[in-house]
């Protein structure tokens, strides 16, 4: 464990921390894409299956039961216990458009020709795109309240802490995995624009507003 | 250890 994986898991579970208490405190999941919410969901059930199969460490368990649970509960608020304040109308990202490919390619492109591995290469591949439809949304409705920009913020700097991380990895450990690094790189790119606005906007105290 | 580890990883 390095400092870069240390730090980008712990933006990582604050990205989930204010995005729950974001909807909890506010009783509403206005401005957040639950086909997003849905697709992290699939992301972390598909990939955690070795929680049956092996044991890591105690942190390693702990934090995909987390992270497992939290999403569930996310999915949850949205469709269930604040469903009334859920916006589908600009949540229409056609999600089977990255689930489809996504799919297609874990079964063509994996380490190992397993349904574990397989299950496993589709959820790294699927984090990568899963985000689009909550910044589909964004752009669609033209804004996004500070705290949801803040949840953006952590949740894309997590994987671009990991990409420093497999940096560090690769010289240090000899340990280097190609669809990992390469869906890490693909993920980090889609947040670029987001990064730039957040910087040049909400640091600023304003919030992110697109023109029409 | 090489491509089909990495599951210490989240």
């Amino acid at each position: 464990m390095n400092i870069f994986r240390l730090v980008g898991d712990m933006s990582h579970l604050l990205a989930i921390i204010i995005l729950l208490m974001k909807m909890w405190k506010s009783r509403s999941v206005a401005g957040i894409s639950g086909k997003s919410q849905i697709l992290f969901a699939i992301v972390f059930t598909t990939r955690y299956l070795d929680l049956f199969t092996s044991f890591v460490s105690i942190y390693n368990t702990s934090m995909k039961v987390f992270f497992i649970g939290t999403s569930y509960v996310t999915v949850y608020f949205i469709y269930q216990h604040f469903k009334p304040t859920y916006d589908s109308n600009h949540d229409t990202f056609r999600v089977e458009f990255l689930i489809v490919p996504v799919g297609g390619l874990a079964f063509l492109v994996n380490h190992e020709f397993s349904l574990l591995e397989i299950l496993w290469t589709f959820s790294i591949y699927l984090e990568s795109v899963a985000i689009l439809p909550q910044l589909f949304m964004v752009s669609k409705t033209g804004e996004a309240e500070s705290i949801t920009s803040h949840y953006l913020f952590a949740l894309g700097s997590y994987r671009a802490l990991y990409l420093l991380n497999w940096i560090y990895r690769y010289y240090f450990e000899g340990f280097f995995d190609l669809i990992a690094v390469v869906a890490g790189c693909v993920q980090t790119i889609l947040y670029c624009d987001f990064f730039y606005l957040y910087i040049t906007k909400v640091l600023k105290g304003k919030k992110i507003s697109l023109p029409a | 250890k090489g491509e089909v580890e990495g599951k210490d990883e989240l």
